[in-house]
């Protein structure tokens, strides 16, 4: 079988100014993966090694960049799944990690359980030896700057996403 | 949302999606990507599917697993992506975008958004695209 990979980075909003940036960053995704085929490993280290890439990319809304909720705050949500066998894991809600794929693939790995959220999900993050960081430190200026024009007195910002991702 | 789908040399096929959900979201608000089936899906027998859009329309047509159904009845990646879009907007008026590969390794990216980024790379060939048409 010749190895494939193909990853997304949204389909929310595409800034023009930053337009290279989203095409560089799927590449770079997309590459670090195949990298890991090429080299017969797994396509469950390939998508997750992709992802993290993305994670750690303040372009796209995930990690790294991921927008605020309505106090200013990150919660991040994730999945993996391997075909192989039907084993999945997903954590939700979840905070002050920098990728959060990692963490459900250890929820899948190391748990009975498919998806652990929030509190749980961050108290088995620490015992699992996953570095606590600042939440600030995965908030952008421009996450920051979107939260702040959606507190306007008569923004919507459902409506103004309508017919993105 | 970000994701990934891949099939490996063994014929092993994995999905992961990420995201930080909604901008000014409610607190708490969990959409599509942590749901088994919507936000991925994963089978050997088929293929995967990693999602981005809406994510509560996601949820509501479990969208990952439902193209994996178009799929499982025969159509290629391509085709399964259009349809399992094409009943999310018709059902609830969603809109999204899929990466998907089969047990074959064919592969497709389809969106019903504006845009979608994504990139794929078979045969050392990267491809790359944001719009439609790309």
């Amino acid at each position: 079988m010749k190895p494939v990979i193909v990853v997304h980075g949204g389909a929310g909003t595409i800034v023009k100014e930053y337009e290279e940036g989203y095409r560089t960053g799927v590449k770079r995704a997309a590459l670090k993966g195949y990298d890991c085929l090429r080299q017969k490993g797994a396509a469950l280290t390939a998508v997750e090694e992709a992802v993290v890439v993305l994670e750690n990319d303040p372009h796209f809304n995930a990690g790294y960049g991921s927008v605020l909720n309505e106090e200013g705050d990150v919660e991040m949500d994730a999945i993996i799944m391997d075909g192989r066998n039907l084993m999945s894991g997903a954590v939700s809600a979840v905070r002050c990690i920098a990728n959060p794929i990692t963490l459900a693939r250890l929820v899948m790995e190391k748990t009975d359980h498919m998806l652990l959220t929030c509190k749980g999900a961050s108290l088995f993050a620490k015992a699992q030896g996953i570095p606590e960081i600042p939440n600030e430190k995965l908030i952008t200026e421009r996450s920051r700057e979107r939260w702040k024009t959606n507190l306007h007195p008569g923004s919507n910002p459902v409506v103004s996403q309508i017919g993105l991702g | 949302t970000v994701g990934a789908v891949a099939i490996d040399s063994e014929g092993n096929v994995a999905c992961a999606t990420s995201t930080g959900g909604l901008t000014n979201k409610m607190i708490g608000r969990v959409g599509d990507t942590a749901c088994i089936g919507s936000g991925g899906y994963a089978d050997n027998a088929f293929g995967a599917v990693s999602t981005t859009g809406h994510g509560e329309s996601i949820m509501k047509v479990t969208l990952a697993r439902l193209i994996i159904n178009h799929m499982e009845q025969g159509m290629s990646p391509e085709e399964a992506a259009e349809a399992g879009l094409k009943y999310m907007k018709t059902r609830v008026n969603g809109l999204g975008g899929v990466i998907v590969v089969n047990s074959s390794g064919d592969w497709t990216a389809k969106f019903s958004t504006k845009q979608m980024t994504w990139a794929a790379v078979q045969d050392d060939q990267l491809q790359v695209g944001v719009y439609h048409g790309e």
